[in-house]
């Protein structure tokens, strides 16, 4: 079972903390990702890491598709240019092993799913994120994330989703759309409508494990309280991790391949 | 007393919040600074708010100078251009005033001082952060301030800290330098030490009066904790307090008049 994550957003808000979370691996720091020593900043080629991984029982071909250097300069203008790249290339090297006699092992390296992290800063969407998802969401399912959300209080928190919505809207981006499956539990279809209603998503990541109340909790520990990333009460990232590696992972492969990838090949046929 | 202070900073880095809670004023609230609504953050003008204000007894003729739009656009290049021309047209306006035959009543409007706000992302300064310092630190008294510090746990702090200061090192950046006065107090010298140590000063800032443990504080609620602003644990806000409002604002003064203004002075007259 092969999935592709990419994750886009500016250094140091969180990103490599909060794969490694998400996957309760050390992806990262196994590849020196972590290490800031490492990382060169201006850099904007892509960079994939190739892992594998076992979650709820299935073996998972994850490919993780970082972005160093997205954002980092004074003057970001096409920024996105090496990302759009990168993903017509899998749809190009996708669509070449389609036309293969043989093409029953072609892995499908095309992206299945763009975690794009906002800044828990400003007022709203940024020009660069605005314009950053008017050049991607026609390619990928993009999953707006709001990164290092134990800045805000849950008002602001509120408040500040309202907002980029408003400014999703308004701009008419489109952003993954979570589909209404016929829940056949009660249960489930409260859980998703919870899901929709949660969007964008409100993370805090963890790589360390520390005390509260006396129980161990992955989460961050500040002078006036300990944050544990799997409360609800504290953000959503425990409502992101179902959605994308329980409920929607499917999802987020069968619209890549019907819809955005169709659109690519429609594209480039009829030229 | 006349001061006039320049804040500058992306937006939504808690700037107006931290001036209101430097001067326990709305003075952001009344100009209509704090309504997003009115904000035009594509202006890169510089925006001034005059304000009387009692401190420690001492009437303060304050002079807030907002630069709205700072490293808003997706290219950024010389944004700090609208800065430097504000600075340089109130050192122009006093050699002016101060050639005249009657000069005594002039209004000393030269920035004394400048907080600049550093998001708490990123593994360092950014590059924009950089441009800037270089641009202006033979020009005014700049004063780094970590934003939003409750973004960091005691040991990220540290590290960040200690990282910006790398850097500023590394990249000839001359930061406002607190004097080692002659202090005939202990008390006094060790406090001085303290000061500069805690360089650049991470604040957190809150209009709101919230509850912890019963009692009333200047902070920030959050599901696992509440934040003190006035709490030396918590944040350096009562250190940067102390060294603008009571210490140090002479000096910021002093060396504004006795350095960076007569550095522009010597330069205009030889020309
Ligand atoms: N406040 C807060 N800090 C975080 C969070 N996740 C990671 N960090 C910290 O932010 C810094 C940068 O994290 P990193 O994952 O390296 O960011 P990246 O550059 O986007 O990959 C580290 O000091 C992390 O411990 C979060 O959810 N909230
Ligand atoms: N986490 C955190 N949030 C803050 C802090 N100061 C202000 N805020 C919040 O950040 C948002 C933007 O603040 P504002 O003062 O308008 O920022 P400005 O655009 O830089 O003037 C508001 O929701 C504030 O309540 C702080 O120290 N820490």
């Amino acid at each position: 079972f092969e999935f592709s994550l990419m994750v886009v957003g500016a250094s140091g808000l969180g990103k490599s903390t909060l794969i490694n979370s998400l996957f309760l691996t050390d992806l990262y720091v196994d590849n020196g990702y972590h290490s800031p020593n490492q990382r060169l900043p201006k850099t904007t080629t892509t960079q994939c890491s190739a892992v594998h991984i076992i979650e709820g029982g299935v073996r998972l071909q994850l490919t993780l598709v970082d972005t160093p250097g997205f954002g980092e300069l004074v003057d970001n203008t096409e920024c996105w240019d090496p990302i759009l790249k990168y993903i017509d290339s899998r749809y190009e090297e996708f669509l070449t092993s389609e036309s293969r006699v043989n093409r029953q092992n072609n892995p499908d390296l095309r992206v299945h799913a763009c975690l794009y992290f906002i800044a828990p800063n400003g007022h709203g969407l940024k020009q660069l994120d605005i314009d950053f998802m008017k050049q991607l969401h026609k390619k990928v399912n993009i999953v707006p994330i709001i990164a290092k959300a134990d800045t805000f209080s849950p008002e602001e928190c509120r408040a500040f989703k309202h907002k980029i919505l408003q400014d999703i809207n308004q701009h008419g981006i489109e952003i993954y759309n979570f589909p209404d499956y016929d829940f056949e539990d009660e249960e489930d279809a409260r859980t998703n409508k919870k899901l929709k209603e949660s969007i964008p998503f409100a993370v805090i990541g963890s790589n360390t494990v520390v005390e509260q109340n006396g129980k161990k909790v992955r989460g961050r520990s500040y002078p006036w309280g300990v944050v544990d990333i799997e409360n609800d009460e504290h953000c959503d990232f425990n409502t992101l991790r179902n959605m994308l590696v329980r409920t929607h992972m499917q999802d987020l492969k069968d619209v890549t391949n019907n819809i955005l990838y169709e659109r690519y090949r429609i594209q480039k046929l009829s030229k």
